[in-house]
């Protein structure tokens, strides 16, 4: 019997200070929070890591602070090509989806992948409708989207335009 | 990119990885995020990894196994393999790197070379913690 423990990340950078509130930053760790009571919850209850960490990731897909599901970052075409994966480290199995563009939480189907296929990565529309078959919530594109991400892509589109895209800031390329 | 590492009591494992890319990435760019080993990986009795920073080289350097196989094959810690991955091997690239990861103890680290990290934990005495910035 192990004592249960857990740790998440909402990716690094910059942080710089001015590029949100204090009050964005104080919601931003209050979606940390949340995100890591729900994987400790299940934990706690006994149940599984890979459920801990898929409940989790859900967590921080839903909210706008983190490049993952709504808040993801925006390619060159305006559009969200979302990337996930989970692994079980009792059975080495594991499940990833890449490009997916209408799962509203990829880590769901990436868990999908790892459950109920005979297969390990899926791509692009196949891995949305299979998603979809398996009965996960789908959303329009649009969802992911949000304010801070539409300035980052125009404003990064505005350097190339003016040739001076090597100045670009590590927020503006990553957020 | 989010992610989240986990052990449960019954000493099991695992690893989730999520992200959207980078701001105005070609379309069908994939990073490391859904590839095992790359940004993702889990091994009971050793470790699980959860990363974030610049994929293509995470990719290359097949970066959350590089964490585990220092661990198991060369003997390093959780703290000495996590380090070496972000601050030697991540910052020799120079790139923005970090990554969370846990032990088969329940261990948590969370290296980055950045100048901060999202990030939080539960530790195994059930205290909670969570930051942003160094």
């Amino acid at each position: 019997m192990s004592l249960p423990a857990i740790a998440i990340h909402g990716g690094c950078g910059t942080l710089a200070a001015n590029l949100q509130s204090e009050a964005d930053w104080a919601q931003t760790r209050a979606h940390l929070e949340a995100a890591l009571r729900a994987g400790w919850k299940i934990l706690t209850a006994g149940g599984s890591a890979l459920d801990a960490v898929e409940a989790a990731v859900v967590v921080l897909e839903d909210s706008p602070h983190f490049n993952a599901g709504h808040g993801a970052a925006l390619t060159e075409q305006s559009v969200h090509e979302l990337d996930a994966s989970i692994m079980d480290g009792a059975t080495l199995a594991a499940g990833g989806v890449c490009t997916v563009r209408a799962i509203r939480n990829p880590i769901r189907a990436a868990r999908a992948v790892m459950d109920q296929s005979d297969c390990v990565l899926l791509s692009g529309d196949a891995a949305d409708a299979f998603a979809r078959s398996k009965g996960l919530p789908t959303v329009a594109n649009g969802y992911f989207t949000t304010e801070r991400r539409v300035q980052a892509l125009a404003s990064l589109k505005a350097r190339a335009a003016r040739g001076t895209i090597g100045l670009a800031s590590e927020a503006e390329r990553h957020g | 990119t989010v992610g989240a590492v986990a052990l449960d009591r019954q000493g099991d494992l695992a690893a989730a990885t999520s992200t959207g890319g980078f701001n105005n990435k070609p379309a069908g760019r994939v990073g490391d995020t859904p590839i095992v080993g790359a940004g993702t990986y889990a091994r009971n009795g050793v470790c699980a990894v959860s990363c974030t920073g610049q994929g293509e080289v995470f990719m290359r350097r097949v970066a959350a196994y590089d964490v585990a196989a220092r661990m198991s094959y060369g003997g390093q810690t959780l703290r000495q393999a996590t380090d070496t991955l972000v601050f030697d091997v991540m910052s020799g690239h120079k790139i923005g790197a970090g990554l969370i990861a846990i032990d088969a103890f329940g261990q948590v680290c969370a290296p980055f070379n950045t100048l901060g990290m999202a990030r939080g934990w539960i530790g195994t005495d059930g205290v909670l913690n969570v930051a942003t910035h160094k």
